[in-house]
């Protein structure tokens, strides 16, 4: 168990969660599916506005360390925003939605969308 | 990624699943963790659609990602995706998409769909099975009646394999990680052997919500890339996560 890959025996007794392996409980949103898509996601986005900017940014810093020029970010906020408008309805307008919440250029946010894809390169 | 789908002995389907993702994507000496993992961890939120003031689906996300990779239709079917990795890649499918080529459905949109339009396991299956996508996946999809459970290996145009829950084969459960089932993994990221002996362990007799958490508790299924852990009981409409650590020592992977 104390060399890689450190497989344990098998846990027992682990629910309900607690302890080191669990870092909290997450929490509960509604999304309304009744109201335009591109404002679905106001409230959770408002919520977690900081955790979301964070975690762009350090996407940003990744593509910084790839090319340092910034050149590569700058792709993302021209080329992606483009992106948007090909995206079938309601993905497209919600991602624009979530950009106006968050504050976050639309391209990086389309880029989070996008990212399964993108990340098999 | 860690899914299983499993059949206890009255018939009932559970499904469970470890998120993990990051990897390398930046690694934080100091605190020996995956920034973007770390990043994405208090991003974790539980959806529940509505439409008409009722529940169309639910699902585990990340606040500001609006596809899905986690996610129940109380009482028809639960859903979730693993990655696969194919030379024949979502790079490609991305410049098939620029190149204005778009016949393909974005992963993660196709299994929002799914869960938002589909009504039927069967629906589900069929749509996750046969449309065309921009990049290679596994789709790990649980029904509410027994033998209802399915592994669909994915490439972007096909669907290569479907593994179904057979009891009669003793096969309650099945179980993805990231490779094709009739492969072996890689060596150096065999997640799925400790897994079934964990799950062989556990016996069919004595699976239940509490179990499975137990084997998605055990390392390397938990491991550094293990943003959080949901636990779906199709009959019950119940879908409950709950966000990771993985103390030291602990595979990055």
């Amino acid at each position: 168990q104390f060399v890689p890959p450190y497989t344990e025996d098998c846990r027992t007794g682990m629910y309900p969660p607690n302890g080191p392996t669990f870092r909290g409980p997450v929490s509960w949103y509604t999304i309304d599916l009744d109201l335009p898509p591109s404002k679905r996601w106001t409230a959770l986005i408002t919520d977690k506005k900081t955790e979301l900017a964070g975690m762009i940014q350090a996407i940003r810093d990744l593509a910084n360390a790839f090319v340092p020029s910034g050149r590569l970010i700058e792709l993302v906020d021209i080329m992606l925003p483009l992106m948007a408008d090909t995206l079938p309805s309601p993905f497209g307008e919600e991602i624009k939605g979530i950009a106006d919440a968050s504050g976050v250029p639309l391209g990086e946010v389309v880029l989070f969308n996008i990212f399964y894809e993108v990340f098999t390169v | 990624c860690t899914s299983v789908v499993a059949q206890d002995q009255k018939g009932n389907l559970i499904h469970g699943r470890n998120l993990d993702f990051g990897l390398f994507l930046g690694w934080d000496v100091k605190n020996k963790s995956w920034i973007i993992s770390e990043k994405l961890k208090p991003l974790v939120v539980n959806l529940d659609f509505r439409k008409n003031n009722k529940t169309v689906f639910k699902s585990t996300n990340f606040a500001g990602y609006v596809g899905m990779l986690t996610g129940i239709k109380p009482h028809v079917f639960t859903l979730t995706m693993n990655e696969r990795f194919s030379l024949d890649g979502g790079y490609i499918g991305i410049l098939e998409w620029i190149m204005g080529q778009r016949d393909g459905m974005w992963m993660s949109f196709l299994t929002r769909s799914v869960l938002e339009n589909a009504t039927s396991y069967k629906e589900a299956k069929n749509q996750l099975a046969l449309t065309k996508m921009l990049a290679p996946a596994y789709f790990i999809l649980g029904g509410n009646q027994p033998g209802e459970g399915c592994i669909i290996t994915r490439s972007r145009e096909l669907s290569i394999d479907v593994l179904d829950i057979d009891v009669k084969l003793d096969r309650w459960y099945v179980l993805e990680t990231n490779y094709d089932h009739w492969k072996e993994p890689f060596f150096l990221d065999d997640r799925r052997t400790p897994a079934m002996k964990c799950m062989n362990k556990t016996t069919q007799a004595n699976i239940s919500v509490k179990t499975l958490y137990d084997v998605l508790s055990t390392k390397p299924m938990l491991n550094k890339l293990t943003t959080y852990t949901t636990l779906m009981q199709v009959s019950e409409g119940k879908l409950e996560s709950f966000i990771r650590d993985c103390p030291n020592p602990c595979m990055p992977w």
